[in-house]
């Protein structure tokens, strides 16, 4: 799964699936057909550092231990932006 | 806060709502206790008013389900989503859904039913999440204690914008966002390099110097170890931390870092062993001495000798004649200091020593 890594904190694959299903619920990340190219404002990238820039994180765009360990907390089902 | 898209809203004050299903966590009457509170928060601090049914189609449906249940916005099982709702609007629009796979609770046990609806009936109203970590419509689930819940100002302003302000005249809830409101109770107050805290409950106000807004800060947000409700603080600019007070523990905070080895207990540092709290603390640059208040009396410390200073305790009322015979709180700026007791602020000058001005306790905040 294309998520950018911050450091050097081994994320699992099933990690790494509930990260994409996290910005997917709650920051419209939209799925990416294979090979077909994501416009720039629905990269991963771009939805780590919405997610981010919402809960005051350091905005690096990149999947840290800081982010995901936020991502584990339990939440409200409504996506924080977007439609 | 935020609102959705659009800016969706009610068109109309009177809503109904009706519960379609229960959870087997809770009686009955525990879960309808708790809806009808969720919504009286709303109705506290707008002119809505919400009444229940118990048939047919209401704005706002309310029901418990697990995984897929029917909107295609599936729930995860324990933990993770705890809830849902939908923006004002038809069908769907405004219904209220709870994950059945949480354990809910009327308590800190499990997860607190009416602070999670409470929540979703503000998405149900029109209001999107917040970035206020210290704001019901904040996405991640928090408990904030067991009664005297108070709906936090970022959520009244949300709610307000929507819907216009409560009929009711003199809410008590408009007392965090200090208008004319006459008391805000603050527990302690410190000086920190370029801001001035004012502790309260489980915020501070930051108020920097050249600003005339303060800033409101959820106090966990900053010191996650610290508890709520401090009981004193001050700064030692000679060896540049804040100390902060509760119980009979103190924290030492060097910049937003806790130092090692504390919290220590106050009898370390002289207190008689018996000695249950400090009220209030200051340091006074120029003697500098450390004086802490407790009940009618106070104490001197030498902060260069790191003692306890002899001829002390001493009652407050013979030293400070006229500020009454306790301290809530106190700081000291540009050689005076600044008694807080109840509703009043009294400005005492070192130099004279004696009272020079009575204030509000809010004034500070331009009430």
């Amino acid at each position: 799964i294309p998520i950018p890594l911050e450091d050097s904190h081994e994320f699992t694959e099933k990690d790494l699936q509930f990260a994409e299903r996290y910005l997917r619920t709650h920051y419209d990340l939209r799925p990416n057909p294979a090979g077909i190219m994501r416009k720039s404002g629905n990269t991963v990238a771009a939805k780590l550092r919405e997610m981010q820039a919402f809960f005051g994180l350091e905005v690096t765009g990149k999947l840290d231990e800081e982010t995901y360990e936020l991502m584990q907390k339990p939440r409200c089902g409504v996506p924080d932006v977007g439609e | 806060y935020n609102f959705f898209p659009r800016k969706l809203k009610w068109s109309k004050m009177n809503l109904t709502y009706r519960i379609m299903n229960y959870t087997s966590d809770l009686r009955r009457n525990e879960v309808d206790r708790a809806f009808k509170k969720a919504f009286k928060v709303w109705s506290d601090v707008t002119p809505l008013n919400f009444t229940r049914i118990r048939s047919g189609v209401a704005d706002i449906m309310i029901s418990f389900g697990t995984k897929e249940h029917g909107d295609f916005y599936p729930f995860d099982g324990p933990s993770g989503l705890l809830a849902h709702a939908f923006p004002p609007g038809p069908d769907y629009g405004g219904d209220a859904h709870f994950d059945d796979d949480e354990v809910w609770s009327d308590d800190s046990k499990g997860y607190n039913l009416f602070l999670v609806a409470a929540h979703e009936f503000g998405h149900s109203l029109g209001l999107e999440h917040s970035r206020d970590p210290g704001a019901l419509m904040f996405p991640i689930y928090t408990y904030t204690g067991k009664t005297g819940f108070v709906l936090p100002d970022d959520d009244v302003q949300g709610i307000q914008e929507l819907y216009g302000k409560s009929i009711t005249i003199n809410s008590p809830l408009t007392c965090f966002n200090y208008s004319t409101s006459k008391i805000l109770l603050f527990y302690a107050v410190t000086r920190n390099i370029k801001y001035v805290f004012f502790l309260s409950t489980r915020f501070f106000w930051r108020l920097h110097p050249q600003m005339v807004e303060a800033e409101l800060v959820l106090l966990k947000s900053f010191w996650p170890e610290l508890p709520n409700k401090i009981d004193a603080a001050y700064e030692n600019p000679i060896k540049d931390l804040v100390f902060m007070f509760k119980g009979k523990k103190v924290w030492a905070l060097n910049g937003y870092d806790i130092v090692e080895d504390f919290p220590k207990k106050i009898y370390e540092m002289g207190f008689p062993k018996e000695m249950k709290r400090i009220d209030a603390a200051v340091h006074v640059k120029d003697t500098g001495k450390t004086l802490f208040f407790t009940g009618n009396k106070y104490w001197s410390y030498d902060e260069e000798a790191e003692v306890m200073e002899a001829g002390y305790p001493r009652l407050i009322e013979e030293e400070f004649t006229g500020i009454g015979d306790k301290v809530d709180a106190v700081y000291e700026r540009n050689g005076y200091l600044y008694f807080f007791n109840g509703p009043l602020q009294f400005e005492y000058s070192i130099w004279s020593q004696r009272i020079v001005r009575v204030l509000h306790t809010n004034s500070l905040f331009w009430c």
